[in-house]
């Protein structure tokens, strides 16, 4: 554990605090993308399948549950809250996610470190995670204003992905035989898909007006 | 048994 791994993770729990507030406070998930959301649900059970049979550290085992628990609870307001359901911009929502699925698996049925059931399942994890923002990026394209709370989670998971960055590079000056490939390469086209994000919010942000992704 | 990198990350 180094010091942008957690405040990698923190950022990242950060995000999604944000995001459970803007809808249990605001009972609406406005310029939210539920397709978004189920991918990450997806992504959070495929990888952390080895909370059943490996234990790496408590704070490892208790934030996969938190992880777990919250993009299940966001997904059940979106799909099934009888008053914030009513608010999910469906017509806006209308990218193929099931593509980033079948992709996903194709990838890491061919390229993995280990060819096991866990670990392609992993690997696949791996890759998901790397373009599950999309759906939530083009909704923010049509969106048009997008409010403070949903600008905050997107440029908060964006900072987390690059504090992952950070921590890959400081593991590897330090610690001997750390070598990850996959979820380098995958990590940095995460993080690039955010530099247009990044850009608008900032400079939104600096002119001090409501956020907009032309 | 030694888990590889990543797979003690989040």
């Amino acid at each position: 554990m180094n010091v942008f791994r957690l405040a990698g993770d923190l950022t990242h729990l950060l995000s999604l605090v944000v995001l459970l507030l803007k809808i249990v406070a605001t009972k609406s998930c406005r310029g939210v993308s539920a397709k978004t959301q189920e991918l990450y649900a997806i992504v959070f059970v495929t990888r952390y399948l080895d909370l059943l049979f490996s234990f790496v550290s408590l704070y490892n085992s208790v934030m996969k549950v938190v992880f777990l628990g919250s993009a299940f609870s966001i997904v059940y307001f979106m799909r099934y809250h009888k008053v914030v359901r009513h608010t999910y911009d469906r017509e806006l929502d209308t990218f193929r996610s099931s593509f980033l699925v079948a992709g996903s698996m194709v990838l890491a049925l061919l390229i993995n470190s280990k060819y096991t059931f866990f670990e392609v399942l992993w690997t696949f994890s791996i890759y998901l995670e790397a373009v599950a923002i999309l759906p939530q990026l083009v909704m923010l394209q049509r969106t048009g204003n997008i409010d403070n709370l949903t600008g905050n989670y997107v440029f908060l998971l964006g900072m987390y992905r690059g504090l992952y960055i950070l921590n890959w590079i400081y593991r590897y000056s330090t610690e001997r035989r750390y070598w990850q490939m996959i979820v380098w390469v995958s990590g940095i086209i995460q993080t690039a898909l955010y530099a247009d994000f990044f850009y608008y919010y900032l400079k939104c942000w600096n002119e001090n007006r409501t956020l907009v992704i032309p | 048994q030694i888990r590889r990198g990543a797979h003690d990350e989040l």
